[in-house]
């Protein structure tokens, strides 16, 4: 099989990432019309997301998808979101 | 850990296997035998309780289903995702759901390699049925990637304090612990029956003897009260006042099979913590199959790692007492190997342990080992000399001859580097204390009479020093630690004291030290080791 394009990483992680909390649902330009450059915005959401990721999950953060983040993405893992959804959209600060 | 804000408002919960959705490649009353006892860490833990019912209107209840199931979370196969549950709540919160297409593993072998721990998996997503998000901690319980559970497990520190956090401690009832014998041969299997006419497959550990309910008026919620203080008439062996395991190993049934005996005028069914009815032997004649010295189980003790390691106290009547390690320090009465802020909390340091206070006071299950928050740090620790936040955030933590850099919880690469590396002298030992002082932004490193200022972009000490400590007036040499508050002061420590300074003037404000456990660590002032003087 050919080694997977890096889109398919892109997009593989973009779901993990919108299904663990980490990154919105849905493309966030619609979110950005105000920003110049929304895809520039867009690659930042999603670097920080894959930082964010890689800092929840104890391995070294790069804000890369590399192969410790790859290995991370396919652990056997609880269903629930890292970030409760209710916390982006309220913005309220949940207790540590 | 991260409490999500929902929980229950009472505590003592039901739970049910789904009478619809149960395991298709597990026998349910294994199952069972499993949920409960994930439940049970966590009543260990907190105020809480969980009754089985056999019906879909418990608060918690369990499932087990394929890929869409009527939520908004479809399971994907046998794949990454093994379950989720939901937040304390009416209708499905609480209900904890697993995937069906996973091999569910009741009894998990260190070399089951695709198979999954139910148990482990379990009591995380029970944390999430009261009201637990995930942890970042590895290792915590609601750590979100699965790690199996260690044979010998121990609720782990986080998920600790966040399910204590939210019901409260379990209320300590120091006649309820009997010594646990942990069991040395491989346990019988049994087939017994209780009185619910459901046959049980058990592990049956061996008999433990129990002493009736003597005073039920004085203690009517008490399974068991103590022998009477003077047993002349029991064999020596038996300690004048027995330390008993937590309740878990005579009321729950799939440990220890009993029945309600109801003629008994001392024994009535007791608020069992789980399902099943309680039996209790007569009293006193069944000859116990009891060790000869009963070895006392503190979970948290490391000294209880081997149980093969015989227990023998000095003298029978003597009563085990709880071992605390000989270093561990009095939060009330001891002085500071250091002192920082990190994060915006304050940590201080004694020892192989730290405190951590927050916004709302002391956290509590503190004093904790620094290994197990840097746990990058020697096994053999025995202390640290200096610590400090620096300006990129990185956390440096000197010991000896030293510097571990930290990002966070994680050593940097190439760590520890020697202090030499820093332009300190060679024949420097140690440090005493290291700051970033919030008069100019500069770092300081103090080392008995002498301090250096330290620059963090070239990365060594200015060439001009090391200089006097006579600089900083009225805190003499050899202090313990300094740093800078969040209220912008500077705080030097030594001994029980501290001294406020003033940065402008250059000197302490107070000749005299403050104590540092009433200010510090919020003590009342009588308990603070005023006696031993901190001059």
């Amino acid at each position: 099989r050919s080694r997977p394009t890096r889109s398919a990483h892109h997009e593989s992680a973009r779901g993990y990432l919108e299904t663990f909390g980490y990154l919105k649902k849905g493309r966030p330009e619609v979110g950005n019309l105000l920003l110049v450059d929304s895809e520039q915005a867009y690659e930042d959401d999603f670097r920080i997301a894959i930082k964010t990721l890689q800092e929840f999950g104890g391995i070294p953060v790069t804000g890369e998808i590399d192969e410790a983040t790859k290995a991370l993405m396919k652990q056997k893992r609880c269903g629930r979101p890292d970030r409760e959804e209710d916390e982006e959209q309220h913005g309220h600060r949940r207790k540590r | 850990f991260a409490v999500q804000g929902e929980k229950w408002k009472h505590t003592n919960l039901t739970w049910s296997l789904s009478s619809v959705r149960r395991p298709s490649q597990l026998d349910p009353y294994g199952t069972r035998s499993v949920l409960s006892r994930a439940l049970d860490v966590w009543a260990q833990a907190s105020r809480l309780t969980f009754t089985e019912v056999n019906s879909d209107d418990a608060d918690i209840v369990v499932s087990f289903a394929k890929r869409y199931h009527d939520d908004a979370y479809p399971f994907d196969g046998r794949g990454s995702i093994l379950a989720h549950a939901f937040f304390p709540g009416s209708g499905r919160g609480g209900d904890a759901h697993f995937d069906d297409d996973e091999l569910w593993l009741l009894q998990p072998r260190d070399d089951d390699e695709d198979g999954t721990s139910l148990f482990a998996v379990a009591v995380h997503e029970f944390g999430h049925s009261l009201g637990l998000s995930h942890s970042s901690v590895k290792g915590a319980l609601m750590f979100p990637w699965y790690q199996g559970i260690q044979p010998n497990f121990v609720l782990p520190e986080d998920d600790r304090n966040g399910i204590q956090q939210m019901y409260g401690p379990k209320t300590s009832n120091k006649w309820a612990r009997i010594p646990y014998y942990r069991p040395q041969e491989p346990p019988q299997t049994t087939t017994t029956t209780t009185t619910t006419t459901t046959t049980t497959t058990t592990t049956r550990k061996p008999y433990i003897h129990h002493h009736h309910n003597r005073h039920p008026e004085r203690y009517p919620n008490r399974a068991y009260t103590p022998y009477p203080r003077t047993p002349s008439r029991y064999p020596s062996y038996y300690p004048e006042r027995p330390y008993y395991p937590d309740r878990r190993h005579y009321n729950t049934s799939d440990d220890h099979p009993r029945r309600t005996n109801h003629h008994h005028p001392y024994s009535r069914p007791t608020e069992t913590t789980t399902h099943g009815t309680t039996y209790r032997p007569r009293y006193p004649h069944v000859r116990p199959e009891y060790p000869t010295n009963p070895r006392p189980h503190y979970p948290n003790d490391p000294s209880q790692d081997n149980p093969r390691k015989p227990y023998y106290p000095e003298k029978t009547t003597q009563r085990p007492t709880t071992t605390t390690p000989s270093d561990k320090p009095d939060t009330c009465d001891t002085s500071y190997d250091a002192v920082a802020l990190i994060r915006g909390e304050l940590f201080i340091f004694k020892n192989r342990y730290h405190w951590r206070i927050g916004a709302r006071g002391r956290y509590s299950g503190y004093p904790m080992e620094i290994t197990r928050m840097w746990s990058s740090l020697p096994k053999n620790l025995t202390h640290v000399d200096a610590v400090y936040e620096r300006p990129d955030r990185k956390i440096a933590i000197f010991i000896g001859k030293e510097l571990y850099l930290f990002d966070s919880q994680y050593l940097l690469p190439g760590y520890p580097k020697p202090l030499r590396t820093f332009g300190l002298p060679e024949s420097l030992e140690k440090l005493d204390a290291a700051m970033v002082w919030g008069h100019n932004g500069n770092t300081y490193f103090y080392s008995g009479t002498m301090y250096w200022k330290y620059d963090e972009e070239k990365g060594r000490v200015d060439y001009d020093y090391p200089r006097n400590m006579a600089m900083w007036k009225g805190v003499g040499n050899n202090i313990d630690s300094v740093f800078q508050w969040k209220d912008g002061k500077t705080y030097f420590f030594k001994g029980k004291g501290f001294w406020k300074f003033n940065d402008l003037q250059m000197q302490v404000e107070n000749e005299r030290p403050s104590l540092s456990a009433s200010f510090w660590m919020g003590c009342p002032v009588e308990r603070t080791g005023r006696r031993a003087g901190y001059r």
